[in-house]
């Protein structure tokens, strides 16, 4: 609560009108942009706890779920220290993520903050030198692009900007919930099966019954 | 031919031979004129005297002139895949550009990259997009209210006295914070943007949103500072296309509900599952 409501403060103050339209003086915007990062930061850290608690949900309805997703992931690796890390990549929009540039296994989670379902297509900053498998949450391949990031884009921040983007289709998200997909790197020729597009299949997610609405239309 | 074309089972839209935006073509088979480019404002110069005299600054926009265009021709890459089709427009070496057409959304996604805005020869700049099409809007065009309901706005115009305006660009510029459109009776186009913008229909047919400024001189409101901003800017914009024959849903809701996924987009978040196996992990 108590990041929550830092954040609801530098809202506030960025509810300024020099604020919202950009007519500060460039040093007064430099500090807003410290100010949100600094409460984003914080509370990405309450947003974990929720993430956390959701999949425990999903996980196992019957038992509490505060600690039960952390319990079964340990029960199913063997590792006690096992660490349930959701990150957020603040530099996405010069096409950098440093977890998704650098390691060879990892899951993007799309979490949908409409009251709808939406499908929404997905851009992953990557490593050009690589080839990449998507899955979705039950294994079933979802077909995606490699495609290059114009030059001028990654001039921005040379350091940490892949040069590529992995674009796939995250279909049926739904209200309010998300969906993960496992991303895993390889060489390039070891790939298994050929990127081809496979016939796409409705997915539900676990944590609806049959008695729940099966298809939300379409937008 | 040098002239090439990206689109989905919706409508593709062409390039003509300098790389320029000039044609889209909707899934009944017509084709309509389209185009789009950079253009930039010089920013007015005064001592803030008297009213003739102010600046164009952070709260004053103010162009001395009309437009200035940044290219005559755009060095064009064309990227075709299973998913996505893009064009890679480079303007000049501080204005570049994607154009995107997913395979299964049907809207055209603008990818802008501004600056940073060169002031070399100590004139301050005021960057616009401006899109181009055959819609005969007949001085009338709609900008959204803060997000909410769209509001009619007449060219060159007031709706509570008669109007002599002494800036016409300026003076027809509104506040855009989600959507600008203009439509025929025929055709509706509709330019949605990411962030708050400056925007208006300066002619029939035509929309334009200033993306970025970069101003030398105060222009003596408070901000007691030039709006001199050093950095490039990225953002996007997503344009929309369509007759209005009765379709269902209408352009308009096909708006409304862009505007929600655009305003409220997914939230990413990334682990790094490198230690474990998927099965593991799930």
């Amino acid at each position: 609560r108590v990041h929550l409501d830092y954040f609801s403060e530098v809202m506030g103050v960025l509810q300024h009108h020099d604020a919202i339209t950009g007519t500060s003086k460039e040093h007064v915007t430099q500090d807003y942009t410290v100010q949100i990062y600094a409460a984003f930061k914080a509370c990405s850290y309450s947003a974990k706890i929720i993430l956390n608690q959701l999949t425990a949900r999903q996980t196992n309805k019957d038992k509490p779920p505060e600690s039960e997703a952390a319990r079964y992931l340990d029960q199913a690796t063997g590792q006690p220290n096992f660490t349930f890390e959701f990150d957020t990549c603040l530099l996405l929009n010069v096409s950098s993520c440093e977890i998704s540039e650098t390691r060879d296994k990892f899951m993007v989670t799309v979490y949908n903050a409409l009251a709808h379902s939406v499908f929404s297509y997905v851009r992953v900053p990557v490593d050009g030198k690589y080839d990449y498998e998507v899955t979705d949450y039950r294994s079933v391949p979802i077909p995606h692009q490699m495609i290059s990031v114009p030059p001028q884009v990654t001039a921005l921040d040379p350091a940490k900007s892949a040069g590529y983007e992995l674009v796939f289709l995250a279909t049926e998200l739904p209200p309010i919930g998300y969906k993960s997909f496992f991303i895993v790197r390889k060489p390039v020729k070891a790939l298994n099966t050929p990127r081809v597009l496979v016939p796409e299949v409705v997915l539900l997610p676990n944590s609806m019954s049959s008695d729940e609405p099966q298809k939300p239309p379409r937008n | 031919s040098n002239i090439v074309s990206i689109g989905n089972k919706y409508f593709s839209v062409g390039f003509d031979s300098k790389g320029f935006l000039n044609s889209i073509s909707l899934e009944d088979g017509s084709e309509h004129k389209l185009s789009q480019n950079f253009f930039y404002y010089e920013g007015a110069i005064g001592d803030n005297r008297v009213f003739k005299n102010r600046s164009s600054g952070a709260y004053i926009f103010r162009p001395n002139s009309t437009e200035r265009f940044v290219a005559d021709h755009v060095n064009v890459k064309v990227i075709k895949g299973p998913i996505v089709e893009e064009v890679h427009q480079t303007f000049n070496n501080w204005i570049s550009q994607v154009i995107r057409i997913y395979r299964d959304y049907n809207y055209v996604e603008f990818e802008w990259l501004v600056g940073p805005i060169p002031v070399d020869d100590k004139i301050g700049k005021e960057v616009v997009t401006r899109f181009v099409s055959d819609i005969q809007n007949s001085n009338v065009f709609y900008t959204d209210s803060n997000g909410r309901e769209m509001i009619k706005r007449v060219r060159n115009h007031r709706d509570t006295w008669n109007l002599q305006l002494q800036e016409e660009i300026a003076g027809n510029y509104y506040p855009v914070t989600a959507n600008i459109a203009i439509e025929d009776g025929q055709k509706r186009l509709s330019i949605m943007n990411d962030r708050s913008q400056g925007g208006s229909s300066l002619q029939d047919g035509a929309i334009e949103l200033m993306v970025h400024r970069r101003l030398l001189h105060d222009d003596a409101f408070g901000v007691d500072e030039a709006l001199n901003f050093t950095h490039p800017i990225r953002g996007k914009h997503y344009l929309l296309f369509g007759k209005l024959d009765g379709n269902v849903p209408s352009m308009e809701a096909r708006e409304r509900f862009l505007q929600a996924e655009k305003l409220l987009p997914p939230w990413l978040f990334f682990s790094d599952v490198s230690s474990y196996d998927y099965e593991d992990w799930r």
